[in-house]
């Protein structure tokens, strides 16, 4: 199974993970 | 033959540079002729089909929902309270699952089935303070910007998130059914609401004060409950609407809003600023996408990504191939073709949203929030790919027009089959 997020944000939003990367709930995937 | 290999002689000539730009530009030609080689319908719509090598096309061939169904139906057997332990510490360890994180005794799950549903212990998924979380346990597959419409799935190879989402339709095309929903709602100072027990940041949700004016980003923490300037409003088992289209196929739920935020006077007071539709983005904003793959052995239940309001639900029947890493490599427009739930809404940015896509052994997609959803049920024929049901959650909270989620809290799951 595979989760798509979409979301509009100001442009210096950034992710903060890598693709490949383990993640679990709660842990940042982004920030302004 | 060897004797003509071995004596007949090489003479090379010199090709014009003429000829040889032209072949280039052939080449390229052709190149990105093959890159926009889209179908489209009548109305000038892309129409998504199955494209891929050859193996993609053989599992397209096989019955995969019904294979998907009778394995949720074995997974659903009770297993002898023997075999229990035993078995999904079997699982746990050929899949990687980490058991000390369950709140329960293993006897107590009665089926794979609902190990796989599992519950986690309290506190084991502590939450980022930062505006966008992880909803899962997973890996991250792909994430970036959205350019033209068009999500990448992989280097080179890109999806319509039109097709993804679904395009809207006119209200024309649509006709009611009954749907009951229930609503308690109290607003205190009209900064705070409590919604069915949870208590929610009006201007976390909203991206306002209470009194409209823009907000600076960052969280806020909930004001305790005060019996000063409360209003208290309740109602139960009020009428909703859902609607069909007349190819039957797509279908809309709208609530009946007899606002409790009017009756109070909130709404006036409150100013929507984010969007519902990725057709309304902001000067000065961008359109982001995050793709995370949930694994067999992993936690399957998903969270809210963040503080939002989701708006209304849209659910795509499709097909149930495997999304794995080496399947979203090879299967163009993989996550358009799956069955699918998409969420959306609105977040202090602006549009929000998130779609559960489902998979062969995951085709059951449950939103806690949602009891009429039904995934992975009857057949495909006669759901053509794109089209939709619809359901509008404004009767959830009409005083934020959509069901608030505050940032972690559990929205619902997949289950196997």
């Amino acid at each position: 199974s595979t989760i798509v997020l979409v979301f509009e944000a100001p442009s210096n939003f950034h992710f903060t993970v890598t693709a490949g990367q383990k993640v679990k709930v709660g842990e940042a995937l982004g920030d302004i | 033959l060897a004797n003509a290999w071995k004596h007949t002689p090489t003479k090379w000539y010199p090709l014009p540079v003429a000829v040889g730009a032209l072949l280039l530009i052939v080449i390229q030609y052709r190149k990105r002729l093959g890159e926009r080689e889209v179908y489209v319908d009548e109305e000038g719509h892309e129409v998504v089909k199955l494209k891929g090598p050859w193996h993609v096309h053989v599992i397209g061939a096989l019955p995969l929902r019904n294979l998907s169904r009778v394995w949720g139906y074995v997974n659903s057997l009770e297993l002898p309270v023997w075999l229990r332990p035993v078995g999904f510490k079997l699982y746990g360890w050929a899949f990687g699952c980490n058991l000390d994180e369950l709140e329960k005794d293993l006897k107590e799950y009665t089926s794979l089935g609902d190990f796989f549903y599992r519950k986690l212990k309290d506190g084991v998924r502590p939450v980022a303070d930062v505006v966008l979380v992880s909803p899962a346990d997973g890996k991250i597959l792909h994430f970036g910007t959205i350019k033209g419409g068009r999500v990448e799935q992989i280097k080179g190879s890109t999806y319509s998130l039109e097709a993804l989402l679904g395009r809207e339709i006119p209200d024309s095309s649509r006709t009611q059914v009954a749907f009951p929903t229930r609503e308690m709602a109290e607003v205190d100072d009209k900064e705070f609401a409590a919604i069915n027990g949870i208590e929610y940041s009006l201007h976390e949700l909203l991206g306002t004060n209470a009194k409209g004016s823009p907000t600076s980003s960052g969280t806020s923490t909930p004001k305790p409950e005060s019996s000063e300037g409360k209003t208290t409003a309740t109602k139960f088992g009020e009428r909703t609407d859902a609607s069909v289209s007349q190819e039957g196929s797509i279908s809309e739920v709208v609530a009946h809003d007899t606002s409790v935020a009017t009756q109070m006077g909130v709404r006036p007071t409150l100013e929507r600023r984010g969007s519902s539709t990725i057709n309304q983005v902001k000067p000065g904003n961008g359109l982001f996408f995050t793709v995370i793959y949930l694994a067999p052995g992993d936690y399957h239940r998903f969270h809210s990504p963040t503080a939002w309001v989701v708006e209304k639900r849209r659910h795509f029947v499709g097909d149930l191939f495997s999304v794995s890493p080496w399947m979203a490599k090879r299967l163009e427009n993989l996550f358009v073709l799956n069955e699918r739930v998409a969420l959306l809404g609105r977040w202090k940015y602006g549009f929000f949203g998130m779609v559960p896509v489902g998979a062969t052994n995951v085709g059951s997609i449950k939103i806690n929030f949602d009891k009429e959803l039904r995934t992975n049920v009857g057949s495909r024929r006669g759901h053509p790919l794109g089209t939709y049901t619809e359901a509008v959650y404004s009767g959830a909270s009409s005083i934020l027009d959509g069901q608030p989620l505050l940032k972690a809290q559990e929205m619902g799951g997949f289950c196997l089959g």
